[in-house]
Order: C-alpha cells, then structure tokens, then sequence
C-alpha cells in the first residue's frame, strides 16, 4: 500500500511550526 | 505516556507506524545477563504523528550528554528492542562505531530517516538504538531478516546517505544470532 514518506527537511520544518499545516 | 493505542491529534502528520521510545542504564557491576537487560529497559513514551514525536523528543536528554553506559531505543510500537522479540529473533543491525561527540547529531539523523520511511524496505525496519559508552559511542539498526541480502544493502546505503558519515566510517552487520554466541 502507499507508505507515508516525509524527508529530513519537512520533518525539521515541523517541528519549528508546530501548528498543523 | 505509554498508551498503545496513541493517535495522531487532528491537524497532525501521521507516521507510517507508531513508535516507542525506550531507555536503559547499565551499572557497571551487574552482568548483562538476558534477564538484567529486560529488568533495566523501559518504556519512555510512544508517538503517532511528526508532532507528537518532536514534543516527546525536545524534553529527552540528547545521547550525547548522557553518562555511563546507556542507550535510547526508538522501535516500532510492539517491538521490543531485544533479540528475543518474534521480530527481531531472525533478523540483524548495521553497527555504527562514532567517536565521542557525534552521537546526538547521528541518532537524530537515523531516527528522522526511520520515521520518515527513508529506507524503502518495506516492513524490514524494527527500530534503531543509541549507545552510549566510555571509549565511543554505538548506533545501530535493527531489521526483520539477517539473511535478506538486497534489503541489508538497501540499509547500509541509506544509512551512508543519510548520515553523510566521515569517509572512514566502518559498518558492520552483525546478525542477532551472532550477537548471542
């Protein structure tokens, strides 16, 4: 099935804006 | 928290799989008997999406400011992070061996990677582990199936990627099996 991918970069962004996008 | 049915909160980015956070600590004069080693673990926390694993991880202590003999263990939620687990009972890890001072950059790295399914080898993945020690520090990562050539490879080649280790870095894969002899 589709796997839920997320890179370093977006990870890193989410945890500086921790409100959801 | 350590609740098994953790979710992700609304609004939140879920992980492909829930993780839990595990710790242990070694005093020197125990042995490191199976048994021990079931008695020091334990369970620190689980996470669901990218939100909750960041305000788990910014309160954590970073690895490399812990003393002694300790390890962080983050495995998927129901695998624990012995040998002896159904899961990991066939399986083996990439060692890493890091001089003293990387170990909290490196964990982060492999741990994002993990949880961002960077490793495209399906549900090989069991869970990654940060050890502490005197000399040098350890970091490692565990997969389902030691003998499963193409996705051992597919993990070292990831893990060189993704760490961008120092040239002379050297990996080595042990498999679980061999860790008990």
């Amino acid at each position: 099935g589709t796997r839920i991918i997320y890179d370093r970069k977006f990870l890193l962004e989410c945890r500086s804006s921790p409100v959801a996008k | 928290n350590n609740n098994i049915n953790m979710c992700p909160g609304v609004g939140e980015h879920p992980l492909q799989y829930n993780y839990t956070f595990w710790y242990s600590r070694r005093t020197p004069s125990r042995p490191a008997s199976s048994q021990s080693y079931e008695q020091n673990i334990r369970q620190i926390g689980t996470v669901a999406s990218v939100e909750q694993f960041w305000r788990f991880y910014s309160h954590l202590v970073r690895p490399g400011d812990l003393s002694g003999h300790s390890d962080f263990h983050l495995f998927k939620e129901g695998i624990k992070p012995m040998w002896e687990d159904e899961s990991n009972r066939s399986g083996g890890k990439w060692i890493i061996r890091l001089r003293k001072g990387l170990a909290s950059r490196f964990w982060e790295n492999i741990i994002l990677a993990m949880l961002g399914e960077q490793f495209m080898v399906g549900e090989e993945i069991c869970g990654a582990v940060v050890s502490i020690r005197f000399q040098e520090d350890i970091l490692s990562i565990w997969n389902r199936t030691s003998n499963d050539q193409m996705t051992t490879s597919r993990i070292r080649d990831t893990l060189r990627r993704v760490l961008n280790l120092p040239t002379n870095t050297i990996m080595e894969y042990k498999t679980h099996n061999d860790s008990l002899r």
